[in-house]
């Protein structure tokens, strides 16, 4: 964006052409344009610099407005549901939050819960192994849900602090496997109190605007505390997590930059910002 | 709908009204949003709409009496021309070995296309070996090994050797052993990181591969056109497959990826299952990126 210049159409439109290349999406974008326009007029702001200033804190405040703390208060466990559609990054991001909460001084447990999957198992016991954390499994074909039970009770009985749950990845459009994600949250909840589960829907960062649907169908079934944006160490910006945040507040809790153990960054509103319009 | 929002904008002209450019820019601006909702890139959007308009003003639309099913007429037309309009198939498996190597970003479904491109050759009476040159994700090769076993297709893995390497000796095998059909999955990689995508083009020196396949997610967004063009530039690509077809995304990103490279969408993947696999029908996903 060219800097020293007026708020005009020319402006309008290169910062429209910012926001839906950044997966935005034309809704969010036309309401955040038009939130500019007012916040412009009562700064009597018209250089680029202050306008993108604006635009810049505006799109911030979207982002902070439905944060919570991530850090369990001494209750335990706190049960972190993995969710998401397939190949998001699921079983990897349980690696990382594993090893990240250990580094913070919790202990941490895994459940592996997607029983379908070919070396699904086989796959997040060796992030189990790189972390440092106790795996509870069963036999391939397993019902996810008895595994989520045997781990959720393993995890009161031992005084776990976290318990992370990875399930097998799932299109929103199947009601059949939607309703296996279900049971697996009705089953853990006969072990500890509904306010200790966390869902955390996992949303690759290329995705685009199917990523609202995505939301919009887990929550109904299992609710959506957080999300973990992953891959954002490609280009793809992952925009659409402001207008998630405008549309059905849901907080982004860390995002994925990496395939290593360590690569994953509690989110921070300022840089991501940055990022979007780098 | 698309053509719900048409009615809107012409509905005043049953009776005394005349269809007007305004009409047909209204009309434009909500086929330019739909496309853009559908993930289709913002620039491919922004030349399609300038296309489309110039078409859209001439006779045939001002003089219609249905000119909302005119323009989503020509919209979906010029969106099926720009997915290539007809099917086109995979190289055939007429050498010994024909080959194919499967590549894209992670996650995007390439193991699994690999064991469903084998079943399919099977399903044709032609013998199939799965390379697994994926060293780098946990349990890769163990994920090819038990997709292989589920359908009777030989997988072939080295230990201590790195990707090209891998291709280049299972190519040895294949021809040793009457394979009809060789296909290489590779790990999932970045089109920036660049170690990773010479890798790549060291796989494709060493085994001249018939089909040089990107598997991409039906669900990409705005940065399908980075991904498609760094892996064309670099690679050469002959194909391109549409993974997780199955789910509601509209799909825009084959619109980008094929008006980016110019490859052909030869294939769809509509499922886990290692038989979920169909040829890409560019009308098909014309309507659905419609919506
Ligand atoms: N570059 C990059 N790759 C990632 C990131 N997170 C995960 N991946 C890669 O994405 C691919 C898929 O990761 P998985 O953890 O298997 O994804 P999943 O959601 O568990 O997949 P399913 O269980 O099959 O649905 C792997 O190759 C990971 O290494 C990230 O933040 N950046
Ligand atoms: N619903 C659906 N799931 C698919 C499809 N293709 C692949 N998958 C699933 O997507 C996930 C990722 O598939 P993989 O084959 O492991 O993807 P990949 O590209 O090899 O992943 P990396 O090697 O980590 O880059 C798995 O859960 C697959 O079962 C499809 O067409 N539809
Ligand atoms: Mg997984
Ligand atoms: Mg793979």
């Amino acid at each position: 964006i060219v800097t020293g210049r007026k708020l005009d159409d020319d402006l309008i439109d290169e910062i429209e052409e910012s926001l839906l290349k950044a997966d935005i999406g034309v809704a969010a974008t036309d309401r955040i344009i038009e939130r500019l326009r007012q916040l412009a007029k009562e700064a009597k702001a018209t250089d680029s610099d202050t306008v993108f200033g604006i635009l810049k804190d505006e799109i911030k405040k979207i982002l902070e407005s439905n944060r919570k703390s991530l850090m369990g208060n001494g209750i335990r466990p706190h049960i972190w549901l993995i969710t998401g559609v397939n190949g998001t990054g699921k079983t990897t991001t349980v690696g990382k939050l594993a090893h990240y909460f250990k580094n913070n001084g919790k202990s941490v447990m895994i459940a592996a819960c997607d029983t379908f999957r070919a070396a699904a198992v086989e796959q997040l016991a060796i992030w189990a192994e790189r972390s440092g954390v106790v795996l509870v499994t069963a036999q391939s074909g397993a019902d996810p849900a008895s595994v989520a039970f045997d781990a959720a009770s393993s995890a009161v009985s031992k005084g776990i602090d976290y318990l992370l749950i990875d399930t097998a990845g799932r299109l929103h459009t199947k009601a059949n496997l939607m309703e296996e994600l279900k049971k697996i949250r009705r089953v853990t909840e006969k072990v500890v109190p509904s306010n200790q589960i966390f869902s955390k829907l996992i949303i690759d960062g290329t995705t685009g605007q199917n990523a609202l649907s995505q939301v919009k169908v887990f929550t109904d079934a299992v609710g959506c505390d957080g999300l973990i944006v992953t891959k954002l160490d490609g280009t793809a910006r992952g925009g659409i997590v402001v207008a998630i945040a405008q549309e059905l507040s849901v907080p982004v809790d860390f995002i994925g930059i990496g395939e290593s153990i360590d690569d994953l960054e509690a989110f921070n509103a300022d840089s991501f910002v940055e990022a979007l319009f780098e | 709908e698309l053509i719900d929002k048409f009615d809107e904008i012409f509905k005043n002209l049953r009776g005394a009204g005349k269809l007007t450019e305004k009409n047909i820019k209204d009309a434009l601006k909500e086929v330019r949003r739909a496309l853009l909702e559908a993930d289709v890139n913002y620039k491919v959007v922004r030349d399609f709409i300038k296309h489309a308009e110039t078409e859209a003003v001439g006779e045939r639309v001002l003089k219609s009496i249905e000119p909302g099913q005119q323009i989503v007429k020509i919209v979906h037309d010029e969106l099926v021309r720009l997915l290539g309009e007809k099917m086109v198939p995979l190289a055939p498996i007429d050498k010994a070995p024909t080959v194919y190597v499967l590549c894209g970003l992670q996650g995007s479904g390439k193991t699994t296309l690999c064991g469903k491109l084998a079943l399919q050759a099977k399903r044709k009476n032609k013998k199939p070996l799965l390379v697994a040159a994926d060293i780098y994700r946990p349990a890769a090769i163990k994920q090819l090994m038990i997709l292989g076993d589920s359908i009777g297709v030989e997988v072939f893995h080295l230990d201590n050797a790195k990707p090209p390497e891998i291709c280049s000796q299972a190519k040895k095998y294949a021809e040793k052993n009457f394979i009809d059909l060789m296909i290489c999955d590779t790990a999932g990689r970045l089109h920036i990181d660049d170690e990773l995508m010479v890798e790549l083009e060291e796989i494709k020196a060493r085994v001249a591969p018939d089909e040089l396949i990107l598997v991409a997610d039906a669900m990409t967004g705005q940065d399908a056109v980075n991904l498609a063009e760094k892996f064309h530039q670099r690679l050469g690509l002959t194909g391109v497959a549409l993974s997780k077809l199955d789910g509601d995304a509209r799909g825009g990103a084959a619109i980008s990826i094929r008006a980016v490279t110019g490859c052909p969408i030869k294939l769809a993947s509509i499922g886990e299952k290692l038989s979920d696999l169909e040829p890409f029908h560019p009308d098909r996903m014309a309507s659905r990126i419609l919506g």
